[in-house]
C-alpha cells in the first residue's frame, strides 16, 4: 500500500 | 520530520490560534463562516480517531489533541458563546454538496476498504474543500477583516508547506501517497486568488475588498 501506516502527518 | 513539515504544523497551528484569538478578544466571530468550521472540527475527528488505536509520537498525538480541542472551542464560541455576532446570513453556502460527493468519493477512491481508512480519507478530501464556505462569505461580503486574511493566509501556507514536505519526502524517502497529495494540491490552488489578494493588499496595508 502506498498510504502512510502508520499515518504520521496530520 | 522535515523542516517543511514542522514549519507546516505550526502554521497551521498558528492559524487554529489567531483565529481563536481573533473571536475571543473582540468578542465577535464577524465575518467568520461557521459552517467552515465546522467542516473543519468534522475533519478533524473523523482523520485522528487513531488517537484511541495507534501511538506515533508524543509530538503526533499532543497536536492532534490541540487541533481537535482548537476546532470544537471555535465551533463552541461562533454557534455558542458568540452566537449574536455570527453572521449567519451571509454564511450561506450549501455544505451538503460538499460533504455528500466527498463521501462518496472517499467510499469509491481510497488505498483500503476499512471503516477507519475511508474515514481518514473523506477527512483528507473534506479539508481540502472545507474552507469553500469561509471564501464563499467573503466573496458574498465582499471584504475580510485584516486578522481574518491572516488566519487564511497561515491556513493556506500550511498547505503549500506540505507539499514541499512530500517533495522532500519523495526525493529522501521514495515515499509518496497519492490520495493526500492529489487532495493538498487542490486545497493549496484554491487559496491562490487569495494569496494573490494578500500579497498585492494586506501586506501593503490595505483593507481586503473585493471590487463590486
Amino acid at each position: 500500500s502506498l498510504s502512510i501506516n502508520p499515518k504520521d502527518e496530520l | 520530520m522535515n523542516i517543511f513539515r514542522l514549519t507546516g504544523d505550526l502554521s497551521h497551528l498558528a492559524a487554529i490560534i489567531i483565529l481563536l484569538l481573533k473571536i475571543w478578544k473582540s468578542r465577535s466571530c464577524a465575518g467568520i463562516s461557521g459552517k467552515s468550521q465546522i467542516l473543519f472540527a468534522i475533519v478533524f475527528t473523523t482523520r485522528y480517531l487513531d488517537l484511541l488505536s495507534t501511538f506515533i509520537s508524543l509530538y503526533n498525538s499532543c497536536m492532534k489533541v490541540i487541533y481537535i480541542g482548537c476546532a470544537y472551542a471555535t465551533v463552541y464560541m461562533i454557534y455558542m458563546k458568540f452566537r449574536a455576532t455570527y453572521d449567519g446570513n451571509h454564511d450561506s453556502f450549501r455544505v451538503e454538496f460538499l460533504v455528500v460527493p466527498v463521501g462518496g468519493l472517499a467510499v469509491l477512491i481510497n488505498h483500503d476498504f476499512s471503516f477507519m481508512e475511508i474515514l481518514w480519507t473523506f477527512s483528507i478530501y473534506l479539508e481540502s474543500v472545507a474552507i469553500l464556505p469561509q471564501l464563499f462569505m467573503i466573496s458574498k461580503t465582499g471584504e475580510a477583516e485584516t486578522i481574518t486574511t491572516h488566519y487564511l493566509f497561515c491556513l493556506g501556507l500550511y498547505r503549500a508547506l506540505y507539499i514541499f514536505n512530500w517533495v522532500w519526502r519523495f526525493y529522501f524517502e521514495g515515499f509518496f501517497d497519492l490520495i493526500a497529495i492529489v487532495a493538498g494540491v487542490v486545497q493549496t490552488i484554491l487559496y491562490c486568488d487569495f494569496f494573490y489578494l494578500y500579497v498585492t493588499k494586506v501586506l501593503k496595508g490595505k483593507k481586503l475588498s473585493l471590487p463590486a
